[in-house]
């Protein structure tokens, strides 16, 4: 809660943050092909990039011009965008048709950290 | 799915996108259509996947104790590339199982200390890259040799490639070595051999696969089963899955781009 108050700006809205996302695969019905794990943090990035951006934003040179430029003319260009700047991959051990194990590696499935860009 | 009894939240956000992304209503279309859009987004996650369709194994399997090790270290990690000592597999991301196909040509094969072994690999998909390739044999210490000697102890397995089988009475078969290795037949540690030149063979051409050629030489060796190559006559079918011999295949299924130098020197100036 102290996390989420810190976070939270004074007109409500939230600064960009992770969020936790957790894809279950016996809610999928995939549990019984695959081994392990049983489900994923996935996580996703979702806030406000507000003016001035902070530095644990992540934000590139890039945005900040943006977020500039939005500050003194909204309709002029959009904001920033809250995206994964840091994303990690996951392993998964399942079985194929022919009930052989496979080990598998996924790149860029779960993210490690999120900015304005 | 709310008929399966199974809640989906969903976002407001992500699913006004979705709706008008789709043209689908919620709780307005009928089952049929609500089922089609559940079948595209699952085969959507499939096909992210790297899978055609959805696998339906059939009855229990065991996971190989290496494998289930590998995968630990993998997730403790983080990255997409195999990272397994001893053998060179930098850009694979796939690692395939394959236990020994048993035929009625194991029954010709009656000496304890070499057996022919073989593998289906016809299912690894076309557009993987082989990078690695090894032959795992489990192994029982022998604990009560009887002459203590380093001689006596050591023994050696070779792996062939058997590139023509032999027929009997008219020709001898061609075989190739590709690996050996020595072992201490008091030591039960599982040895893992390096096949990849034969499984590159085979993969070349399905109908070039006649097996490998397992022999294991030494006192002990001669005597006595020390390498695990085959089934025993009274052995459960449960204690032999954990300890027969299997292949696994590390490949890279293309999926991903190396980092090349350039990115890695951009990543570092950024």
């Amino acid at each position: 809660r102290a996390a989420l108050r810190k976070n939270r700006r004074k007109d409500g809205r939230e600064n960009c943050r992770r969020h936790p996302l957790y894809v279950d695969f016996a809610d999928v019905g995939w549990n019984d092909w695959i081994v392990a794990p049983p489900g994923y943090d996935a996580f996703y990035c979702h806030g406000d990039c507000p003016f001035p951006l902070a530095d644990h934003l992540n934000s590139t040179n890039h945005a900040i011009v943006q977020t500039l430029v939005y500050s003194t003319k909204p309709s002029m260009v959009p904001k920033a965008c809250c995206v994964p700047t840091a994303l990690s991959s996951i392993s998964m051990l399942y079985l194929d048709e022919e009930n052989k194990v496979v080990l598998k590696n996924y790149q860029d499935m779960a993210v490690l950290g999120c900015g304005c860009r | 799915n709310a008929n399966a009894g199974t809640s989906l939240r969903i976002d407001p956000d992500t699913a006004t996108a979705f709706s008008s992304s789709s043209s689908y209503r919620f709780g307005t279309t009928d089952r049929k259509d609500r089922d089609q859009v559940i079948a595209g987004m699952e085969a959507s996650l499939l096909s992210l996947l790297g899978l055609a369709k959805r696998p339906r194994p059939q009855g229990q399997a065991y996971i190989p104790h290496s494998l289930r090790e590998l995968y630990d270290r993998q997730n403790a990690i983080g990255i997409a590339d195999i990272a397994k000592p001893g053998i060179h597999a930098r850009s694979a991301n796939t690692v395939r199982s394959f236990p020994h196909i048993e035929s009625d040509l194991d029954h010709k094969f009656q000496s304890l200390n070499r057996f022919r072994l073989s593998f289906d690999l016809s299912k690894i998909p076309s557009g993987e890259t082989l990078q690695a390739a090894e032959l795992s044999l489990s192994r029982v210490a022998m604990l009560d040799v009887e002459d203590k000697s380093v001689k006596h102890k050591r023994g050696r397995v070779l792996v062939y490639d058997i590139v023509r089988p032999g027929v009997k009475g008219r020709s001898k078969p061609i075989l190739r070595l590709i690996d050996s290795k020595v072992i201490d037949t008091t030591k039960n540690a599982t040895i893992n051999l390096d096949v990849h030149p034969a499984v590159v063979r085979w993969i070349e051409s399905h109908q070039n696969n006649h097996g490998l050629l397992v022999h294991v030489t030494g006192t002990v060796a001669r005597t006595r089963e020390h390498v695990r190559l085959r089934r025993a006559v009274d052995e459960h079918k449960e204690a032999w899955v954990v300890s027969r011999p299997m292949l696994f295949t590390y490949t890279n299924d293309g999926s991903y781009e190396m980092a090349s130098a350039d990115q890695i020197i951009d990543r570092r100036t950024r």
